[in-house]
């Protein structure tokens, strides 16, 4: 889905 | 971590080393955009501020640093070390043209009202824009030196790869994020017309990329 913490990518 | 995660994440890493090793090298940092090369700094800076409140895991913390590191070290050889060779004549695009446009587009656009997550968005929406004064350079001097073609077409491909990764992890783990996919898209735009003189002029054997 939308928004993700934590965010992993760089 | 996919396929295409890992390679765009490794280009990306070769484009900032292909530029440091080259101004290493050389001794000279000329018809490279200084101010392109803050904004990147400033990119890594705002976005990574999660080094200090979450642990996600050690690829990713060793990455976050080098990244860092490396941007720093790069301006650090355009402003201080190797400053005389520096075209600041030529590096003349309006920086405050992309950043208010982008800070206020941070507020308006986010996932969170809070500082971590306007600075991240923030750090996204500059990212796709921050190679703009570089371009811009270019276009002025009508010529790059082929070693930063090179540079342009490893951050290039870190971004088309980052889209084909966005791609892969919509179909395998329904996940997409909107504000990165948005702002992936647009910067990678911006790369189509140099890739299509890289693959027309560098590759086809001349020292240096002019422009017509």
């Amino acid at each position: 889905g939308l928004s993700i913490n934590p965010k992993d990518e760089l | 971590m996919n396929v295409f995660r890992l390679a765009g994440d490794v280009s990306h890493l070769v484009a900032i080393i292909i530029l440091l090793l080259k101004i290493w090298r050389s001794k000279s940092c000329a018809g490279i955009s200084g101010k392109s090369q803050v904004l990147f700094a400033l990119v890594f800076t705002t976005r990574y501020l999660d080094l200090f409140t979450v642990f996600i895991s050690v690829y990713n913390t060793v990455m976050k640093v080098v990244f860092l590191a490396l941007s720093y070290a790069t301006v650090y050889l355009i402003y201080m070390r190797f400053r005389n060779s520096y075209n600041s004549e030529n590096d003349t695009f309006r920086v405050e043209f992309l950043l208010v446009p982008v800070i206020g587009l941070s507020f308006l656009e986010n996932y969170a009202f809070t500082p971590l997550e306007i600075l991240w968005t923030f750090s996204i929406f500059l990212e796709a824009v921050a190679i703009m004064p570089q371009l811009f350079m270019i276009t002025k001097t009508g010529e790059a030196e082929s070693i930063t073609t090179h540079y342009l077409f490893f951050l290039g491909l870190y971004r088309a790869l980052y889209i084909a990764n966005w791609v892969w992890r919509y179909h395998t783990e329904s996940f997409y994020d909107l504000i990165a996919i948005v702002s992936g898209v647009v910067q990678t735009i911006f790369f189509c017309d140099f890739f299509y003189l890289y693959f027309t002029r560098v590759l086809r054997g001349r020292g240096k990329m002019t422009l017509p």
